[in-house]
């Protein structure tokens, strides 16, 4: 599963209240319902997004992406991109 | 930098202008996101800087041969690395890429150092790269505090992923920073902004309801129209020009004429050599003499100095050519070409010298007029002030908008031609600590030194006002009166869509007189118009948000410029609201310059602020005589209380049928 994983960035928008650790541990557990667990939820989380805004970085496969998008709470699920110096 | 800010008006030794005003932009913190920093270089020295801003909330981490106790101090107050966005998609690049890199903060490729120090970089007295551009160097805001955000790798030339960008936005917005420094971005065809794709335009509308002003570039894909990048209207877009300052190369030919070209050469001047130009003898007569496809066989090259011509504006033709010369033993190196601004020596200080094609002709005919042509190639000079015209740079990305043509972008240029500034010794053209570069990356922190400066000056002020400050008061025309113009082919009178508001003209922005400020609400607006859909726009801002039935125009949204990419018959009406900043009793006319073929009239006239009127509605109307499609034509609307000039661009394109391609 790990070549399958592309990096996704699951965006949740303006954060819902100021502990940076619930956020996380919201991100943790929206990620567990998708992939079975909470230890692989762990393993495939790249970054929490929680100050600034909610959301977070993780590996996932095309289907994980598309169930993880119908959840409530989420914005939007969108792939990985590279940019440049200028 | 030791010309770019006296060409800004911010001289170091004036003791009335905005850097002296706003205490050198002492106690701002500066984000910089890139490919971290060379914290040994002068510019980072913390003399002189008192302690931490007490609000400061970031680390500065230590990694590979970057020791946060050492190398940061009270300049450099924020240091740290993303990377993991990067390895979990593209594997161990640092392992694989064959570039020298840093898992630390620590910059290899250089390019986040000249980028750091030219916004905050400390003074550093009487420097010069390769011996030009002697002089005193410095960052815009040499008080400012830099926080180190390296989310770039020297991987293909510096590469950054989105998920690594988020995170840093995420990190500086706890931080508390003041402004961010985006030197990064992503090619056409772009990613809407609400997109996370994009990464910068998503993070940028959060750290802006923070009350963080985004400074990005504009990108390097100029002289095409359309090629504009970082287009959210909350981020503050750069634009690339040259400055007031020319590396003059004379080339003495065999008949005494003297021409003039532009080189970084440091030998010292040659005598006359000969001098050739390859013909070519089959169907096509020019081939062999193609930069980038140099013939040499079957010449005697050895000890001669060598002309070519190419229509590419990249660095490959002049490498490629020098190395042909090089191999078949020739001395030097004549390149024409399209004149592009941008220099950089050749590889190893081979002598070569850019000319246009003008200059190349002439040294061509000069070779087919005589038998033994021979040539004297002289080291350059640099030429500052009056006789040399800051113009938009080639490579400086152009508008229109391709996201959103109403929106003008770029919003405002600022000198990124020939930047001198900090150099991390890896980077293959530094010499001595310095390093000269070009691009709107060199162009983006000379703003984000500005908005430095601005801050310290104006700390309530909202991003959307300090945006509004410098396009409203930018030039529009050289100090001379004469309008500044755009390197293409061929060079033409600058307008909106290659500068904005302008050249950056910070003295005037720090007191602008009015402003057209913007909120949350106000990107709201933009996002409805842009029929994003009520639940990514309520999630965005954080508020619930209910777009109205009938859509809002994204002509209203209240911008510092007015942008019609498409009018027919029916005049159109765009509200604006300004804010007074200036002195609360206070009278402003306005004047209008319509574009060629448009009626433009404004009511109210008169704008009257006093102590409790403070903002101020206006509608401006528009409509065409033309009866035809045209092309985007330009003018202006100027408010003045004989003090302030607050002038904004209008730019109008009429359509009478749907385009079909033309820009």
């Amino acid at each position: 599963r790990r070549v399958e994983g592309k990096v996704h960035i699951v965006y949740m928008g303006e954060k819902q209240h100021n502990d940076p650790g619930m956020i996380t541990d919201s991100h943790h557990h929206l990620l567990a319902k998708i992939v079975g667990s909470k230890q692989k939820a762990s393993e495939l989380m790249v970054y929490s997004y929680k100050h600034g805004f909610s959301g977070f970085a993780a590996k996932l496969t095309e289907s994980e992406a598309k169930k993880i998008a119908e959840l409530p709470g989420v914005v939007r699920v969108i792939p990985n991109t590279l940019h440049r110096l200028q | 930098t030791t010309r770019s800010w006296d060409s800004l008006g911010l001289s170091y030794e004036s003791n009335s202008n905005l850097l002296h005003n706003s205490s050198n932009g002492d106690g701002v913190i500066i984000g910089v996101f890139d490919t971290g920093i060379w914290p040994e270089s002068k510019f980072f020295d913390e003399r002189g800087l008192g302690p931490v801003p007490s609000r400061w909330k970031g680390v500065c981490k230590s990694g590979e041969k970057f020791n946060a106790t050492q190398h940061c101090n009270r300049k450099i107050i924020g240091a740290r690395w993303f990377i993991d966005g990067f390895l979990a998609e593209y594997g161990l690049p640092l392992n694989s890429s064959g570039q020298t890199e840093f898992l630390s903060p620590r910059d290899a490729n250089g390019h986040g150092t000249h980028t750091a120090s030219t916004a905050a970089g400390s003074f550093v007295g009487n420097v010069s790269y390769k011996g030009l551009a002697g002089g005193n160097a410095r960052g815009g805001a040499p008080k400012a505090r830099v926080a180190v955000y390296k989310v770039c790798w020297n991987l293909l030339g510096g590469q950054c992923s989105s998920a690594d960008i988020l995170k840093a936005f995420d990190e500086a917005i706890h931080d508390g920073v003041d402004v961010l420094s985006l030197s990064i971005g992503f090619g056409i065809p772009l990613y809407a902004d609400v997109d996370e794709r994009d990464g910068i335009a998503t993070g940028s509308f959060h750290a802006v309801a923070n009350g963080i002003s985004v400074v990005c570039g504009a990108g390097n894909d100029g002289p095409s129209a359309q090629t504009v990048q970082n287009t959210a209207p909350w981020i503050l877009t750069v634009a690339a020009n040259s400055i007031d300052r020319a590396f003059l190369a004379s080339i003495t030919l065999g008949n005494n004429k003297t021409l003039v070209g532009q080189a970084l050469i440091t030998r010292k001047e040659n005598a006359f050599t000969g001098l050739l130009y390859p013909e070519s003898h089959g169907l096509d007569p020019t081939a062999s003499a193609i930069c980038q496809a140099l013939t040499l066989n079957g010449t005697d090259a050895a000890g001669k100095v060598v002309l070519c011509f190419t229509s590419m504006s990249g660095r490959i033709a002049i490498t490629s050519a020098t190395s042909a010369v090089r191999e078949a033993g020739g001395v030097g190196l004549i390149v024409a070409k399209h004149p592009s601004g941008a220099l950089y020596p050749c590889p190893g200080d081979f002598p070569c010298v850019e000319v246009d094609y003008e200059v190349g002709t002439k040294i061509l005919f000069y070779i087919r007029s005589t038998r033994f042509p021979v040539v004297r190639l002289s080291p350059p000079k640099t030429v500052v002030g009056k006789p040399v015209s800051a113009k938009v740079a080639f490579f400086s990305s152009r508008g229109p908008n391709s996201v959103a043509p109403a929106i003008l972008k770029p919003d405002i240029t600022a000198p990124g031609v020939n930047i001198l500034a900090a150099a991390s010794p890896l980077d293959e053209f530094a010499d001595n600590g310095y390093v000269m570069h070009s691009g709107t990356s060199m162009a983006t922190p000379h703003i984000s030194g500005i908005v430095a400066l601005l801050k310290a000056l104006h700390p309530t002020w909202s991003p959307a006002a300090i945006k509004s400050a410098i396009i409203t008061t930018a030039r529009t025309a050289a100090p001379s009166g004469l309008t500044i113009f755009s390197e293409g082919s061929p060079q033409k009178l600058a307008d909106p869509f290659d500068f904005g508001g302008g050249i950056v003209n910070p003295n005037a922005a720090a007191d602008p007189g009015l402003v057209y400020d913007m909120g949350t609400s106000d990107y709201a607006h933009y996002l409805c118009a842009m029929h994003y859909n009520n639940s990514a726009i309520s999630h965005l801002i954080g508020n619930l948000t209910k777009c109205p039935l009938q859509k809002p125009s994204v002509l209203d949204v209240n911008l510092p410029s007015i942008t019609i990419p498409s009018i027919r018959t029916t005049p159109i009406v765009v509200t604006r609201t300004v804010t007074n900043v200036g002195s609360p009793n206070s009278i402003y006319e306005a004047t209008i310059e319509p574009p060629s073929g448009v009626l433009v009239s404004v009511k109210p006239e008169f704008l009257v602020f006093n102590s409790t009127i403070e903002k101020i509605s206006f509608q401006v109307t528009i409509s065409t005589t033309h009866q035809m499609n045209t092309d985007y034509l330009f003018g202006s609307l100027t408010w003045t209380d004989k003090v302030h000039i607050v002038r904004i661009p209008l730019s109008v394109r009429t359509e009478m049928f749907q385009p079909y391609g033309n820009d």
